[in-house]
């Protein structure tokens, strides 16, 4: 599976 | 969400309304790169995207529009509204200068090799040598209006306390984003030198000029 990367700053 | 964090994303939106503020009420743009503005909407574009894909919180969403939006509205101020007080002659960074490099990095590395990270990457690094063109204008002329080292004043703030906001969520939550740290104090380096003169002059009542 592939990795989703979550960015949570701006 | 620490203070650091809360307080660089306040110092980010302060410093965009009152790039905004100086335009509008002075109804002239001189002394303000259109070239940096241009590339930090690219930025915001690039990064948000995932508006589309992921949903993190609504303070994330607001804020993400919010910072578009002044984005282009600015871009528009610059480059359509107020075109005339625009200096051109004075922004003539070269952008492939900084384009071809960023563009490069962000193909070799990356967290991974798929077309919204390619671009989330390509963000972070543009959004480390954007506001170049604004310094190399600054220089050029030798001097900047007060309310625009405002701006810059703002703008390098966010950029410390977001250094601030890493170092705490290393050691409370174990988040380390080496991309984001690594562009994020390249950038502050570049407004150091600007951060002295600002104390040196520009709090002291003085215009911001260089010999």
């Amino acid at each position: 599976s592939r990795k989703v990367l979550k960015h949570d700053e701006l | 969400m620490n203070i650091f964090r809360i307080l660089g994303d306040v110092s980010h939106l302060l410093a965009m309304i009152i790039l905004l503020v100086k335009i509008w009420r002075s109804k002239s743009c001189a002394g303000i790169s259109g070239k940096s503005q241009i590339l930090f909407a690219l930025v915001f574009t690039t990064r948000y995207l995932d508006l589309f894909t992921i949903f993190i919180s609504v303070y994330n969403t607001v804020m993400k529009v919010i910072f578009l939006v002044c984005a282009y509205i600015t871009v528009y101020m610059i480059y359509m509204k107020f075109h005339k007080t625009f200096d051109r002659e004075h922004d003539s960074f070269r952008l492939e200068f900084l384009l071809v490099p960023v563009t490069g990095l962000s193909f070799l590395e990356n967290h991974s090799f798929t077309p919204l990270e390619i671009l989330w990457t390509f963000s972070i690094y543009l959004e480390s040598v954007a506001i170049l063109p604004q310094l190399f204008m600054i220089s050029k002329t030798g001097e900047a209006e007060t309310i625009t080292t405002h701006y810059l004043f703002f703008l390098g703030l966010y950029r410390a306390l977001y250094l601030a906001n890493w170092i705490w969520r290393y050691h409370t939550e174990n988040f380390y984003d080496q991309i984001a740290v690594v562009s994020g104090v390249v950038q502050t380096i570049f407004y150091c030198d600007f951060f002295y003169l600002y104390v040196t002059k520009v709090l002291k009542g003085k215009k911001l000029s260089l010999p």
